[in-house]
């Protein structure tokens, strides 16, 4: 008889290309750059391409709101984030637990090396 | 021996609250609405709670890059939207192929009751 196993996906095959920022860009660059990669997820990374950081749409809505103009001040510093060997289901949870829409995708050093999404796992 | 069935889901059993405007709020009223709800999509209605439109912290950051300030400027007019009847893998289905992440949901009045997003049906 033939046997019905579940493929597992991982992260590695849903990955997108990242686009980042430094903390010393202005909240009007990572604007800009949202609008023209038609992304919400902006990644914060060192001088070593390493993850430090997340800034969103929704951090820069919060920017707006509160009236703060400098992006140290709406940067998410504790970022959860997967790897290319993660199951997408572990992903998945993570997102939900957290009540967030994507995660940066980071190898061995930290090095930011892509983006998913939740509309990439749907 | 035991029938392996695929257990349909629908929207009724995964959509949450939306939170509304009007076209004549302020894009600021928008963003507080954002942020007090943790939610990135707000349903634009008129007077009869029926859906004209949507904005979110895109538009918002939109609005931000490109030095617009009213809302009727940053409002997405025609919008995909699903109902209570709806497959969630036909909801799916519609935010991949627009590259967009959420679904107002309407009843037969075109009146919005509720809204997903991808977090929603990952
Ligand atoms: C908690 S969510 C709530 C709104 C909505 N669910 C969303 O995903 O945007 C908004 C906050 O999550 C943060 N955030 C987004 N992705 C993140 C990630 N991968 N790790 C940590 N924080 C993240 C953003 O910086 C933002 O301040
Ligand atoms: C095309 S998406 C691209 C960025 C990203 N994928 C996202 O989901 O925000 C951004 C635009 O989609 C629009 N949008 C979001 N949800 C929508 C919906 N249900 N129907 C029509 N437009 C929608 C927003 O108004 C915004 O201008």
């Amino acid at each position: 008889p033939m046997k019905m196993t579940k493929e597992i996906k991982f992260i590695r095959s849903v990955k997108r290309d990242a686009f980042t920022c430094k903390l010393e860009d202005g909240i009007k660059y990572v604007a800009n750059l949202i609008i023209k990669e038609s992304t919400n997820h902006v990644p914060v990374v060192d001088n070593n391409n390493k993850l430090i950081g997340i800034v969103t749409s929704f951090d820069i809505t919060k920017g707006l709101a509160l009236g703060k103009n400098k992006l140290d001040e709406i940067v998410t510093k504790k970022v959860i984030y997967t790897t290319c060997d993660e199951p997408i289901e572990i992903a998945a949870r993570k997102m939900k637990i957290n009540k967030i829409s994507a995660l940066p995708v980071v190898d061995k050093e930290n090095k930011v090396i892509g983006i998913v999404s939740a509309e990439d796992l749907i």
